[in-house]
């Protein structure tokens, strides 16, 4: 799947 | 969530506490750059869009509102507190700093992972935020007498995104596809802007002086 995981970072 | 990131968000978190601190017990904000902090709301308002559609966790909600309650106080406290506002050295703190808004904004038009709103202002927060101490470092090398917890602000708000890298770092090898090119570079080039102040930061500290910048 499309990686938004850095979206989880402040 | 790794130890990094967590002393990250911490120190992030300290960061914004010293100077709410500083500004809400002795009322002044002498040598801090307004500029800086409103660039430092802009970056949260256009990162955190999603606060409200996107969860990710309680402590990622939590945080976020802290920052922007923070930042935007901060705002508010230094253009319209009867007494604060007064500290505040308007014509020290002449950095254009609408010169750094439009650039990141073309940049992330231009540079982004994804060409949706969403992203590209996402994309922005992260370039703004990369610059958004430059205003703050010009007015420290103006003021001669930086207070101490002036210098601790600037410090932790370094050395947040400096833990940060090695946050990513640490994804890199334990997490697969972890690969953010954008938000790398601009988080690279956002702590070696703090570089010099670290080195006078931390010259000042062994020889226990005052923290004084060259001119």
């Amino acid at each position: 799947e499309v990686n938004d995981d850095v979206k989880d970072e402040l | 969530m790794n130890i990094f990131r967590l002393a990250g968000d911490m120190t992030h978190l300290f960061s914004v506490l010293v100077l709410l601190l500083k500004i809400h017990t002795i009322k002044s904000c002498a040598g801090v750059s307004l500029k800086t902090q409103e660039l430092y709301a802009l970056v949260f308002a256009a990162r955190y869009l999603d606060i409200f559609t996107n969860y990710i966790s309680l402590y990622n909600t939590v945080m976020k509102l802290i920052f922007l309650g923070s930042s935007f106080s901060i705002v508010w406290y230094m253009r319209y507190h009867k007494i604060v506002r007064r500290s505040y050295d308007k014509d020290q703190d002449t950095f254009r700093h609408y010169f750094l808004i439009l650039p990141c904004l073309l940049l992330a038009l231009l540079i982004n992972e994804k060409f949706t709103f969403k992203e590209v202002m996402w994309t922005f927060s992260l370039y703004l935020e990369a610059v958004a101490i430059l205003p703050q470092l010009v007015l420290l090398q103006r003021t001669r007498n930086i207070d101490n917890l002036t210098g601790q602000y600037v410090f932790l708000l370094g050395a947040y995104r400096a833990l940060y890298i090695l946050n990513w770092v640490y994804r890199y090898f334990t997490e697969p596809h972890f690969v953010h090119w954008i938000t790398w570079v601009s988080g690279l080039v956002q702590t070696l802007l703090y570089a010099d102040f670290f080195y006078y930061y931390f010259q000042s500290w062994k020889n226990n002086q005052k923290l004084h910048l060259p001119a």
